[in-house]
């Protein structure tokens, strides 16, 4: 604590979850892995279609920043998208399910998929 | 991130983690907050993966995003993997990849695959630790047995390191942030500190799910970057997520 500008003592008091520092619960989603990869996900990202599309506009404005080039950006999403045929099964048709459902770009949701690998440096 | 595996005097097993992200991808003065932590929120969801209507595993994601980052195999296992940052890092996998090499794992595709398909504690810690992946990575994992807990902490091609539970030793909690555990913390994110602080005034008697939330509420362990909470209970098959905020004065990070 005395080190820690923003630290404090131990919360015993927390649960159950409210107050300022609660923003709510989340849903709830069945995944039917039964069904074709393909349309796995349709109803649960068509649910979250307009925030799925938001956090990818962010993602753009984010390379756009470190890139300044919209073309090379234009060139990358086509090539994430041919990234993404590469990817394993299922996953590869999961996501193509994701962009088809929601019509966003392949490419845009092939880097949401592999932000991690790409951040981790 | 912060995940921290526990187990009471009884041998049940306790799992929980914030989930961080958004440092330095952008910063909005206005909601004084991280643009991409907010902008995730909406996204966050709990799972439930079923084959012949019945549960496979559970999982809390962000829609749009196929692979794992918390999840639990009732009656199995729970796992959370934390961002492990390294010069080694994943665009040299991304890389690899790119150019035809493709015997590793993307990471998220790694913990879905084992989540889904591994049916015991010992078989999900030996694919976590002997995968290769393309990203550096710690896997926090749980099991339904005394004892079974670990952290893995894993660059691209091996298992650098595994830190077991070991009750009969007085190690009845494993905790992970975002630093090698035989490294200091960076001195500016300390959060594995607090966290053990927390732990240890908690005791291993009074350890359950609500006093894990308790913890995971304590600034900075509780942060700007904190997405959600999510806490795991392997016997039951029990999972709840919820969505943080972290008011000023706050920990950025």
């Amino acid at each position: 604590v005395a080190k820690d500008p923003f630290g404090e003592e131990c919360k015993t008091l927390a649960y159950p979850p409210s107050g300022p520092t609660y923003k709510g619960k989340v849903p709830t989603y069945i995944i039917n892995l039964d069904l074709p990869p393909s349309e796995r996900w349709v109803q649960l990202t068509r649910d979250k279609a307009a925030e799925v599309k938001d956090v990818l506009k962010l993602m753009k404005d984010i390379l756009t920043t470190f890139l300044h080039s919209g073309k090379f950006i234009a060139s990358l999403e086509s090539k994430l998208a041919w990234l993404g045929s590469t990817l394993p099964y299922p996953f590869n048709e999961e996501i193509k399910g994701i962009a088809s459902a929601i019509d966003a770009p392949l490419g845009d949701i092939v880097l949401f998929n592999i932000f991690y690998e790409v951040f981790t440096v | 991130c912060t995940s921290i595996v526990a187990e009471d005097t009884t041998g049940k097993l306790y799992h929980a983690r914030n989930l961080d992200f958004g440092l330095f991808l952008g910063w909005d003065v206005n909601a004084s907050s991280w643009r991409t932590t907010q902008k995730l929120k909406p996204l966050m969801v709990s799972l439930d993966f079923q084959r012949n209507n019945k549960t496979v595993f559970r999982s809390a994601n962000f829609a749009g995003y196929v692979g794992m980052v918390s999840g639990i195999r009732p009656g199995i296992f729970t796992l959370t993997m934390n961002e492990r940052f390294s010069l080694d890092g994943g665009y040299i996998g991304v890389f690899e990849w790119l150019l035809g090499q493709r015997n590793g794992w993307w990471m998220s595709f790694l913990t879905r695959s084992v989540l889904e398909n591994s049916t015991s504690y010992e078989d999900a810690k030996d694919r976590l630790a002997h995968s290769k992946l393309l990203a550096p990575a710690y896997f926090i994992l749980g099991g339904n047995k005394s004892g079974e807990g670990c952290v893995i902490t894993r660059s691209r091609v091996a298992a650098l390191d595994i830190w077991d539970l070991d009750t009969k030793n007085g190690v009845w909690y494993v905790v992970e942030t975002n630093y090698d555990r035989w490294k200091p913390p960076l001195v500016l994110d300390d959060r594995r500190s607090p966290a053990r602080n927390c732990l240890n005034q908690t005791r291993q008697e009074n350890i359950s799910l609500p006093a894990l939330y308790n913890i995971l509420s304590t600034k900075p362990i509780l942060n700007k970057l904190t997405v959600s909470t999510t806490l795991l209970q392997v016997s039951e098959g029990h999972m709840e997520t919820y969505l943080r905020e972290c008011p000023d004065p706050c920990s950025p990070w």
